[in-house]
């Protein structure tokens, strides 16, 4: 089972489409302060599942959608779409390439689309269950997990057991 | 669940004492409930000593110390329930340059069965991925991305101002 | 007190607004008490806007944009009460190579009247240094100082493993 | 006003005497994880007069006399000697160069002098008063602290501000 493709549009600093191919072997995203690395890493996060906003870095779901620049426009709409391989079987479905969309729109409507059928979040929430992959995983590290997974915080390390039993 | 629990947690532990000692060279670690009658709710400990040095609280060690400690953990749980996709946040930061070597040759052990995906600004790190992209923006406020290494790149060449051009 | 706060915290402001210009090359920022009546009690609320982009929360800004923004405002309490010395623990850990080198610029011109100690493992901070001490342990457990650099140091020859020979 | 000297012994992790002076300009201190840059911060504070030991990373004071390695036992005693240049007579005494020691024993005892003459921590604590040097000031910064300037924790901003009036 592997990531093969991400696809961004809207989300956050990606007003342009934004296409990321997933390769075997270990990928490395490097770029200058404030391009957007980290907002890849939310975008995965959020098609996924991710219905937490301070999870997002934001304070309300609306912030996620590219909100305009000195130069151009905000848009109405975000969408990312993560393509996967599952080749294994490891999701509940039969297809091999599995397809997962989400979109969010200015007024507030969510879209969720699996192989380009629409369907509820809750179906892309069970489509991860129990695969150690959802966006509650321990599969998507942020630098101050790091830190509470060792800090006087018992909770955080707490979390990270059950994830994995 | 509590004894679901309580297997996942032997083989953590078990993990965690090994990956240890290899990350540091030495030296040993042991994570344990501090309430085993209680596996469900107890808080969970963790006390290490790096090599040559004296048993130590987590709050004590190193920066370092203590992020090469939380990725031992982190792996530990990994190796009990593989994730297909791990992507880890500048985890890199805090490690010196022999540490981050260490941390990148646990990552290739883990390689076949994981799709590794790191952020960083580590040069090292940079040079001993397959794959690498950069994030950039050159128009203000707007993620572009380039993809700069697939796996025939000269890391001599690499450095984040390059990326910029 | 209260006249000594307030005159305090304009003077922090009008620096926080042009240190905060400098080291981002462009786009503003400013800092403001929540409730102006009651100064002594009041919460400090920071608003910033990188160049070209939006203005955003704090939280929604990348690592090294925050970090920024925090040496910003330090800097800006140093101007109205300089410290005869200052000792900064990798502070410039989550900085890309050219804010490093903004940071270190800002460290440059106020090093008449205060005397910088940076703990780094950034070795643009390192060549950018006059003094050098290196850090090792020999003997396990025991700190070994090393003095590397006494202003006459070629930069090219160091590194940390070469500090450990 | 400038830090000269620092010498150490049987303070954490320097078991054999250390001295670093410190020359004007940019001083940069580097070296792997864990071998004692951050403890040489420690010692500063806590020759400035730290009586919190949470702020050195302990739980008990105790705790910060070298406390043994495989090859050494611990030792009985802490003793940290800053030398300060007082040559525009910042520090409220007539000597143009200021000595202050402090002693830990492990019985419990302290000691404490100012140009070897025998005083009381009030003494050490008052030579800095509102000079912007003493221990919980914002000369002394470590890495979290830039994370808490910015963070939602508005104490901490509060608690700068206040040191700089
Ligand atoms: N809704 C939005 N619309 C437009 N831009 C946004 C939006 N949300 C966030 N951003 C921009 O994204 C930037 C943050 O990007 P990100 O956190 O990915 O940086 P990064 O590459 O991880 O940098 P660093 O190396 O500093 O961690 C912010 O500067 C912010 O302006
Ligand atoms: N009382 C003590 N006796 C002996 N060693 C101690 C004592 N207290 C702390 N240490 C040692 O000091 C080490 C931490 O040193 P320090 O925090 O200065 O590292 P560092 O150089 O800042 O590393 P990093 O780059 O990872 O931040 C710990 O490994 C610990 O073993
Ligand atoms: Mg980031
Ligand atoms: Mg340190």
């Amino acid at each position: 089972m592997n990531l093969k493709k991400l696809e961004i549009l809207g989300f956050k600093s990606f007003a342009n489409k934004t296409v990321i191919d997933f390769s075997r072997g270990m990928t490395a995203i490097v770029g200058p302060n404030g391009c957007g690395k980290t907002n890849i890493l939310d975008a995965l996060r959020w098609v996924l599942g991710e219905q937490k906003v301070s999870m997002l870095r934001g304070s309300k779901m609306e912030e996620i959608i590219f909100n305009g620049t000195r130069d151009m426009k905000p848009l109405g709409m975000s969408e990312v779409t993560l393509t996967l391989d599952n080749d294994k079987g490891v999701l509940p479905t039969e297809y091999t390439t599995v397809q997962i969309t989400r979109r969010l729109f200015r007024s507030g409507e969510s879209e969720y689309l699996i192989n380009k059928v629409p369907c509820r979040l809750k179906d892309i929430n069970d489509l991860f269950f129990d695969t150690g992959m959802g966006a509650h995983s321990y599969s998507v590290i942020q630098q101050d997990m790091i830190e509470a997974v060792i800090s006087d915080k018992a909770e955080e390390r707490r979390f990270l057991f059950e994830e994995a039993a | 669940a509590k004894e679901l629990f309580e297997a996942t947690f032997a083989q953590v532990k078990i993990n965690f004492k090994k990956l240890f000692t290899e990350l540091f060279t030495g030296g040993e670690a042991d994570i344990f409930l501090t309430d085993p009658s209680d596996p469900l709710e107890s808080d969970i400990e963790i006390i290490a000593r790096p090599r040559g040095k004296k048993l130590i609280s987590i709050t004590m060690m190193s920066g370092g110390e203590r992020a090469l400690t939380a990725i031992s953990l982190l792996f530990s749980l990994y190796m009990v329930k593989p994730s297909p996709f791990c992507i880890l946040d500048e985890i890199d930061a805090p490690l010196d340059d022999a540490n981050c070597r260490r941390f990148l040759k646990i990552i290739d052990t883990f390689s076949n069965q994981t799709q590794f995906i790191l952020i960083t600004h580590n040069k090292i790190t940079m040079e001993a991925s397959h794959n690498l992209y950069g994030v950039t923006m050159e128009q203000f406020g707007v993620t572009k991305l380039v993809g700069v290494k697939f796996s025939e790149f000269e890391p001599d060449n690499v450095s984040e101002s390059t990326l910029i051009i």
